[in-house]
């Protein structure tokens, strides 16, 4: 079968012309076609899905334009709580990891806990301390920091609100109790 | 959040979702990003799934998983089952957000109930599409 495909999200939310510019909608633009071409060019060398979803992702969690890896945002208390899954559809194994802070990739950890451990998700510290002994790369916490997204928590401290994705870009208030109207939510 | 579903050269599926949380978020506060079914999903036998958005409600509606389920169990379409569930039954719960869904034919569906969704695909036919905003 010589028929492969990929496709990527970045996330979604109030994305709208009005509130992004010229320049940042060619930076998005770019940083999608390049994940989109990484993923594809696994497919393309005859590699497995797995290998063109991890691909993909991992060029955008090298980004800073989105909520990944770096360019990751800030809990309350100013850290980077990382999550990621991956699931394979001839298997159906899956594989997850959640708050983590110092894995410099979490997909890549996410599928080593699928092909690695006999768990599907590991949280936190317990998390961190399997990457570790499976020789994944660490990294400080200061490499996923950037400063819009430090701004975005001090704007949502300051409201005492939360934020999902993309939130300033449209910087309007959200609210602790979910039950707010469709543009404050960023996902 | 960002995310990847494909279909390779053998026939197979895979998902994979990535995320930072929300902003301000206190609790260790864990969303749809990492519980398979919710925001990712991926059989062979139906389609691949990842999702981005409201993560709360998205576990509440196992949104991934229910895309799937209306494929397998009620033979919806990919797109039929994709839009049932993000742009009527999370809509009705108040959830905002979009997923990114491949079946092994290689048919794609991007539906998302916000006003944009970063998005993309590429197949082996040559079809390429990049948007960002909800009338592209």
């Amino acid at each position: 079968q010589e028929n492969f495909a990929l496709v990527i999200h970045g996330g979604a939310g109030t994305i709208t012309r009005e509130n992004l510019s010229p320049e940042k909608e060619k930076a998005y633009q770019a940083k999608l076609d390049e994940a989109l071409q990484a993923g594809y060019d696994e497919l393309e060398k005859g590699k497995s899905a797995m290998d063109a979803v991890e691909k993909a992702i991992q060029v955008m969690e090298r980004s800073e334009l989105f909520n990944s890896g770096i360019g990751a945002v800030f809990t309350h208390e100013g850290r980077n709580e990382l999550d990621a899954s991956m699931m394979d559809g001839k298997t159906l194994n899956a594989g997850a990891v959640a708050g983590v802070s110092h894995i410099k990739s979490p997909i890549e950890a996410a599928r080593a806990v699928m092909e690695k451990s006999e768990h599907v998700l590991l949280a936190g510290k317990g998390a961190e301390e399997f990457a570790r002994l499976k020789g994944l790369e660490m990294v400080d916490s200061s490499y996923f920091f950037t400063e819009r997204r430090w701004n975005s928590l001090q704007r949502a401290i300051k409201r005492d609100s939360i934020e999902l994705d993309h939130s300033d870009e449209a910087p309007k208030k959200s609210s602790m109790n979910y039950s707010v109207p469709e543009d404050y939510k960023f996902g | 959040t960002v995310g990847c579903v494909a279909l390779d050269k053998n026939g197979n599926l895979a998902a994979g979702t990535s995320t930072g949380g929300m902003t301000n978020k206190r609790w260790n506060r864990v969303g749809d990003s990492p519980i398979i079914g919710a925001g990712t999903y991926a059989n062979n036998a139906t389609c691949a799934v990842s999702a981005t958005g409201h993560g709360e409600y998205f576990i509440r509606s196992v949104v991934a998983y229910d895309i799937s389920a209306l494929m397998e169990y009620k033979g919806l379409s990919l797109t039929e089952a994709s839009d049932e569930v993000v742009m009527n039954k999370l809509v009705k719960m108040g959830g905002s957000g979009g997923v990114i869904a491949i079946d092994k034919a290689g048919n794609v569906a991007m539906p998302f109930n916000t006003k944009g969704m970063y998005r993309g695909y590429m197949k082996s036919s040559g079809e390429k599409l990049i948007s960002i905003y909800k009338e592209e």
